[in-house]
């Protein structure tokens, strides 16, 4: 199945 | 702060376009405008607006600062604007409260309310600069459409864009449906333009209750820019007058 990103895992701290 | 927005029904129809994703943000503000960056509870979707100090007319901003604002309260406030009105927001340092003040344009009406800031520890995120491999451009209405038509088969939407155009599909129970646009000019109303501008193909997996969301930002701008690469969170974008936007980031589904 296909499970669902996190927007943190792609976009670090600043 | 003292900022001074010549329709206060643009800030309104930001704050009705975010208000389901986020709750809580703040608004920080220095000399080149006014930003808000906020992920959604579930950290999928990411929001992200910049008002130029030049979509205001006057704007000044001394020191920065962030004002911490619940959104359902300041759509409350902002129901209380007509729909012509001009806004003005104002902010001391280290404030307690932010004063809109209304103005009617072609009356003597003022009408002023405070909204009481809260302290909002928020995680900020680097957004590195990414070209895309697609970057399409639509009508704003139509994207909206198919998001709406294709959430009624299933929870998800695969993206493909190549040369042929860019294809949304989806599979559910009930059956399966697609859409595809290619490249479209219409010379009497660009609003209707498509336009795909592609350097590799791409295919990517979302959730269609974020878009649907998203698509409540349609009112904003005739058109809407989707830019995608693969492997990395989507970027949909509604432009607003001097450079001014409110961009959305969605995080793909994985594993297919």
């Amino acid at each position: 199945g296909s499970g669902q990103g996190n927007i943190k895992s792609f976009f670090g701290p600043p | 702060l003292e900022a001074r927005l010549e329709q206060a029904n643009l800030l309104k129809k930001v704050v009705d376009a975010i208000k389901d994703l986020v709750q809580d943000c703040n608004f920080d503000c220095n000399d080149s405008g006014i930003a808000l960056q906020a992920m959604d509870n579930s950290h999928v979707a990411l929001v992200s607006m910049m008002l130029k100090s030049e979509s205001f007319s006057p704007f000044r901003c001394d020191r920065n600062i962030a004002l911490g604002i619940n959104l359902t309260s300041l759509q409350k406030v902002l129901r209380c604007a007509n729909s012509e009105d001009i806004l003005t927001l104002k902010a001391e340092d280290a404030p307690d409260v932010v004063n809109l003040v209304f103005e009617s344009a072609d009356s003597d009406r003022l009408s002023e309310y405070d909204i009481k800031l809260m302290d909002i520890d928020q995680e900020h995120l680097g957004i590195p600069e990414t070209e895309y491999a697609a970057n399409i451009s639509m009508p704003s209405a139509e994207f909206q459409k198919i998001c709406r038509d294709l959430m009624a088969l299933s929870e998800s939407v695969a993206i493909e864009c190549t040369k042929e155009g860019v294809k949304f599909s989806c599979n559910g129970d009930i059956g399966s449906g697609s859409v595809t646009l290619r490249s479209h000019t219409n010379v009497d109303k660009p609003e209707n333009n498509v336009e795909i501008d592609l350097t590799e193909p791409v295919a990517l997996t979302f959730s269609l209750k974020y878009l649907v969301n998203f698509c409540k930002a349609s009112g904003l701008s005739g058109q809407v820019k989707l830019c995608l690469s693969n492997e990395v969170p989507l970027l949909v974008e509604y432009g607003l007058a001097s450079n001014s936007y409110l961009r959305f980031y969605l995080a793909p589904k994985i594993g297919d």
